[in-house]
């Protein structure tokens, strides 16, 4: 259980960085979208 | 205006998201740890009662 | 036609979050069975060791 435990820890930080990606990505095109306006 | 306005309410919005996802991850990741421990010692109980038997 | 585009941008990118956060519960969903599974099996070999000693 320790181990699978230590192991979604790892997947749920990987997933945390892929959910702030898709954040950042939103954010540049909304600026970009502003900028274009 | 509206268009930074918006663009700051989506923001808002998605970082609001991720925090609800977190926190979901967070307890399904427990809920998961209790499922396998309650399995395993039920395993072990029906085995400790079948070799008594 | 602002506002459209990014109220598409900002939709594009929750279903991104939510395609991969299903993704990842199915994954933690079958890991854990794979581990129950497991345990449970050498639970039960355990047992029929020590019942033939």
């Amino acid at each position: 259980t320790t181990r699978f435990l230590e192991e979604e820890t790892l997947r749920s930080q990987e997933l945390l960085q892929r959910l702030d990606a898709h954040i950042q990505s939103m954010k540049l095109e909304n600026s970009n979208t502003v900028c274009k306006y | 205006a509206g268009l930074e306005e918006m663009k700051e309410q989506y923001m808002k919005a998605v970082e609001k998201i991720k925090g609800d996802m977190l926190r979901y991850l967070q307890e399904s990741k427990e809920r998961a740890a209790e499922l396998i421990k309650t399995e395993v010692l039920k395993e072990r109980q029906d085995t400790a009662r079948r070799m008594r038997r």
